[in-house]
């Protein structure tokens, strides 16, 4: 038997529009540690990998290991059946072929259940091998967001460059070209809106603007992203999931494999 | 002009 109950259930309804234009099809791992998913774009250019904490549950019981085969634009649907204050209950009996969702208001005077059908997924999983990144940055999502919608307006890349200046995004195309400069934040008195750059080493990185305004979708969970860069390795944008209190409650990592030089 | 790597190159199976 597996059972998840979120009272701020609003977190899950965030955490599918995080992945749903990413992903089809995804298996949730769940086990005594929380609810994992792991799983790469149809095109294998980016990975995904999510985490819940149990902890971050209300109430949290996995008797054994299961894998929870789920088709990711049906689960978002039925999320959007949920009012945000709704406090929401994930279901499965062992070898079940469906998972239920129940959502309750937060004076129990509306109990609504659905019940979806599972899928038989023959998932691959990869092995992220721990990385010591040359330059972490982190700054608020919404500028993030905004950098890479603006940006594509120019051109379908984005080089990254990081230096201990701060960092330069730049686009070019047809139209011309632009570039966005950050500077790191001397002084700011909320935490959320800094822009901070832990570097070792200068990085410059191509990346497709496409797949980082996908990530940008997961900026309603978190006000801070950060951008983990190594030359020739997958750029890491980690939105972590906090509750309203801002405790950890998991995070979605995003993985882009770079482009290069044709 | 950029080519675009894939995600498989520096992941390894499990």
């Amino acid at each position: 038997m597996f059972e998840a109950r979120l009272v701020e259930g609003s977190l899950l309804k965030k955490v599918m529009e995080s992945i749903k234009d990413l992903l089809n099809e995804a298996s949730w791992d769940c086990s005594g540690n929380g609810m994992c998913l792991q799983a790469m774009d149809s095109s294998h250019v980016a990975l995904v990998s999510l985490m819940l904490k149990s902890d971050g549950f209300e109430n949290y019981r996995c008797d054994r290991s299961i894998s929870l085969g789920i088709n990711l634009a049906s689960m978002s649907k039925i999320l959007k059946c949920a009012s945000n204050d709704d406090i929401i209950t994930i279901r499965a009996e062992d070898d079940a072929d469906a998972i239920t969702f129940m959502f309750e208001s937060p004076k129990q005077d509306r109990v609504s259940d659905y019940e979806m059908k599972l899928m038989n997924l023959d998932t691959e999983h990869l092995g992220i091998p721990d990385t010591e990144y040359a330059c972490v940055i982190k700054m608020p999502s919404g500028e993030f967001s905004r950098i890479c919608r603006d940006l594509s307006v120019l051109g379908d890349s984005v080089i990254i460059c990081c230096t201990k200046d701060g960092v330069r995004f730049s686009a070019k195309g047809d139209l011309g070209n632009g570039n966005i400069k950050l500077a790191q934040s001397a002084n700011v008195d909320k935490e959320e809106e800094a822009v901070v750059v832990d570097m070792r080493e200068a990085v410059t990185l191509t990346f497709s603007l496409r797949y980082l305004n996908f990530f940008t979708k997961a900026a309603p969970l978190s006000s801070q992203v950060s951008l983990s860069m190594s030359e020739d390795v997958p750029l890491m944008v980690e939105y972590k999931i906090n509750d309203k209190e801002g405790d950890s409650k998991g995070y979605v990592r995003y993985y882009l494999a770079p482009k290069i030089e044709d | 002009f950029c080519d675009q790597i894939i995600i498989f190159n520096f992941f390894l199976d499990k």
